[in-house]
This record gives structure tokens, C-alpha cells and sequence, in this order.
């Protein structure tokens, strides 16, 4: 049997909203270490690899490892239903066919179960090469959703240029265009608010907004994103989820006809 | 002007 009980449920919830504009199905392996998903959207531009540590559920049993194809849509779907404050649970059978949600209130006098068919999924697994980055960023995470959506304005892609004096975001296109500079700032009050830039060598990357805004939706689960960059390959783009997991997107760059 | 690379010819199939 498999069990996965958290007692925020909105943990889960934005994890739903942080991945359900870019999946439409995925699979989610569940082994005695936890839930692991990595998926890619449908036009094979971007990855997405999450993982929730069993050890950061408050209650997690996994008999035996269980890979389960569920539609992203239908369990978004699922978690709208479950109030701000209740507490969630996953459980399915082995070998399953489907895979229950239970929401149950604080005080314990409601209980809502949501049964999910799970679907057949043909699954490509694909190996992320450990990759030394030239260019590593924290800033945080609500800096980073509203350069894209500012950039986003003024073309359909963003211009990353790292060097000692920053980090330079810019956009160009029929309108005009933008750019945004961000120097290291460790002085900040709050450790959330700090901006650090670690860069081994200068580089210039593009990436398309369409999906950068995608993955800006994994905002609410953090106060910082992880920029790692490094020339000619996949950006990646992670946000910690509290003390049980992360998200981490990867986007291929756009290339120079 | 830039075109798309795809993810799948970083990552190899596992």
C-alpha cells in the first residue's frame, strides 16, 4: 500500500499550480524515499524534475515502488476541492488503478475523498548529465516572476547576460525594448530579499518567455529561485519546496540561426 | 533571430 499524508495541504496545491501550465500527464514514481516526477512538456522544449522527500511528509508508507500516470488537469482539479487548512492524504493499492485523495478538515469534522482513475503512460525517462554552471543566481523569487512578466512585453524571449558587474536581463521586439540589471546585494535585511551572484565566467544565454512564465507559477512555494546557467546548455530554474523537496525546471536555450 | 533548441538533444533517454 501506498500512503502520503501532509498536514498542509496548499504545499501540494502550489506544487499543482507550478506545474500544470507546462504538463498535462506525468508519472509519479513513489518508492520508500519518496515521490519523484520528471516530465517534459508537450513540444519537448522544457523538463520538469520534482521531488518530495518521504521523510518531509508527516506520515509516508510505500510498500512497494508504484508508478502512477495521473492527468495534471484532473488532479489540479482534485485540489481545488480541498480547503486552505485541511490536511491531505494519497493513498493507493498495489498495483493500482486509481489513486484516492482524502481532505480532512482541522477540527476533523469533515472528510472528502476524491478517487482519480490513473492512466496508462508511456514514460521516457531521461538522464540530466551533472553539469558544473559558470553562472549560479539566488534572487528572489517575486524579483524573478516580474522581470519575465516585464520583459514578456517586449519580445518573445529574454536575453541573460552575466558578468562581474551583474546579472542583465533584456527583451527586444516591435515596440521598443527593456533590459533590467541586478547587482549582487547580500546586505539585505532579509536573507529572502538577498541577491548573489556567483559567476565563474560571463556568458549570454536566450530563453523563451512562454515558458519562463511557466515556471515563475512555483513562486508561492519559495522566497528565492535558483538560477543556474552556463553557455550552451538547458537553464535551470529551482525552487525549494519547504524542508521536503524542490522543483527544478530545465529550459533549452534558443540557439543562434 | 534565434530559433528553439529541444531539451531532448541535451538529455539523453535513460
Amino acid at each position: 500500500m501506498f500512503e502520503a499524508r501532509l498536514v498542509q495541504s496548499a504545499i501540494l496545491k502550489k506544487v499543482l499550480d507550478a506545474v500544470k501550465d507546462l504538463l498535462t500527464e506525468a508519472t509519479f514514481e513513489c518508492s520508500d524515499s519518496g515521490i519523484q516526477v520528471q516530465a517534459m512538456d508537450s513540444a519537448h522544449v522544457s523538463l520538469v524534475s520534482l521531488n518530495l522527500r518521504s521523510d518531509g511528509f508527516d506520515k509516508y508508507r510505500c510498500d512497494r515502488n508504484l508508478s502512477m500516470g495521473m492527468s495534471i488537469s484532473c488532479m489540479s482539479k482534485i485540489l481545488r476541492c480541498a480547503g486552505a487548512e485541511d490536511t491531505v492524504t494519497l493513498r493507493a493499492w498495489d498495483n493500482p488503478e486509481s489513486i484516492t485523495f482524502i481532505f480532512e478538515s482541522p477540527n476533523k469534522d469533515k472528510l472528502a475523498e476524491y478517487e482519480m482513475k490513473l492512466i496508462n503512460m508511456d514514460q521516457e525517462h531521461l538522464g540530466i548529465p551533472e553539469t558544473s554552471y559558470s553562472c549560479v543566481i539566488k534572487m528572489p523569487s517575486g524579483e524573478f516572476s516580474r522581470i519575465c512578466r516585464d520583459l514578456s512585453q517586449f519580445g518573445e524571449s529574454i536575453t541573460f547576460a552575466c558578468s562581474k558587474e551583474g546579472i542583465k536581463f533584456s527583451a527586444s521586439g516591435d515596440y521598443g525594448s527593456a533590459n533590467i540589471k541586478l547587482v549582487q546585494n547580500t546586505d539585505a535585511d532579509k536573507e529572502e530579499e538577498a541577491v548573489v551572484i556567483d559567476m565563474q565566467e560571463p556568458l549570454k544565454l536566450t530563453f523563451a518567455c512562454r515558458y519562463l512564465n511557466c515556471f515563475v507559477k512555483a513562486g508561492p512555494l519559495c522566497n528565492q529561485v535558483q538560477l543556474s546557467m552556463s553557455d550552451d546548455v538547458p537553464l535551470v530554474c529551482e525552487y525549494k519546496i519547504g524542508d521536503i523537496g524542490h522543483i527544478k525546471y530545465y529550459l533549452a536555450p534558443k540557439i543562434d540561426d | 533571430k534565434h530559433s528553439q533548441a529541444k531539451i531532448t538533444s541535451f538529455f539523453t533517454k535513460a
